[in-house]
């Protein structure tokens, strides 16, 4: 799995 | 997007919302810890900085742009508009044990060494502890308004939603954001003694009240 790039949430 | 992202920031939204309206309807803060209301604006100003770098999706920038907006107003209430009502000397919580810990953290343990990132870092650690001041309040007072209940309890669902919203997306988009996950649990983990309060008493139509 990815870490996470973007933060696309809340 | 999944069912649980969605529900749990509608969730987040109902919090805000009824928080405001209570405040609102009844002229009054008392009750509500200022301390934490400080604290959730701080963490949505620094969250949502990426508003003015990237953008994500219409439904994105507004609800940041909401929460935000909702946030602000709800100190500006507490401190400025209802300031009588302000039950001071029972938020005696000392914040500072909370941001300064949570500031180092940031700094230490995040995704990149970048401004924005470190402030997103810092808003995402100060958000699962944030609620403390009015959890400490309410163990002081020894109860609670029903509605601020209600409050705190869509407050600690939606965070709760959001873990079945990673474990949704581990499975089927292969994403995880280990710091977000952690911190998640954690700021669950704090609701669980109200949950089993609000679920015990105040949905049995009792007062929240705690023993002396």
């Amino acid at each position: 799995a990815d870490e996470a790039a973007a933060h696309d949430e809340l | 997007m999944n069912v649980f992202r969605l529900t749990g920031d509608l969730s987040h939204l109902a919090a805000i919302i009824i928080l405001l309206l209570k405040i609102w309807k009844s002229r009054s803060c008392a009750g509500i810890s200022g301390k934490s209301q400080i604290l959730f604006a701080i963490v949505f100003t620094t969250r949502y900085l990426d508003l003015l770098t990237s953008f994500i999706s219409i439904y994105n920038t507004s609800m940041k742009v909401i929460y935000i907006g909702c946030a602000y107003a709800t100190v500006y209430l507490i401190y400025m508009k209802f300031r009588a009502t302000y039950d001071g000397n029972h938020d005696s919580f000392r914040v500072e044990f909370l941001v300064v810990p949570v500031g180092g953290l940031a700094v230490l343990v995040n995704h990149d060494f970048s401004f924005l990132e470190i402030l997103w870092t810092f808003s995402i650690y100060l958000e699962s502890v944030a609620i403390l001041p009015q959890l400490f309040m309410i163990s002081k007072t020894g109860e609670a308004e029903t509605i601020t209940t209600h409050y705190l309890f869509c407050l600690g669902l939606y965070r709760a939603l959001y873990l079945l919203n990673w474990i949704w997306r581990f499975y089927f988009e292969s994403f995880f954001d280990m710091i977000a996950i952690v911190a998640g649990v954690v700021q669950t983990v704090l609701y669980c003694d109200f949950f089993y309060l609000y679920i015990t008493k105040v949905l049995k139509g009792k007062k929240l009240s705690l023993p002396a």
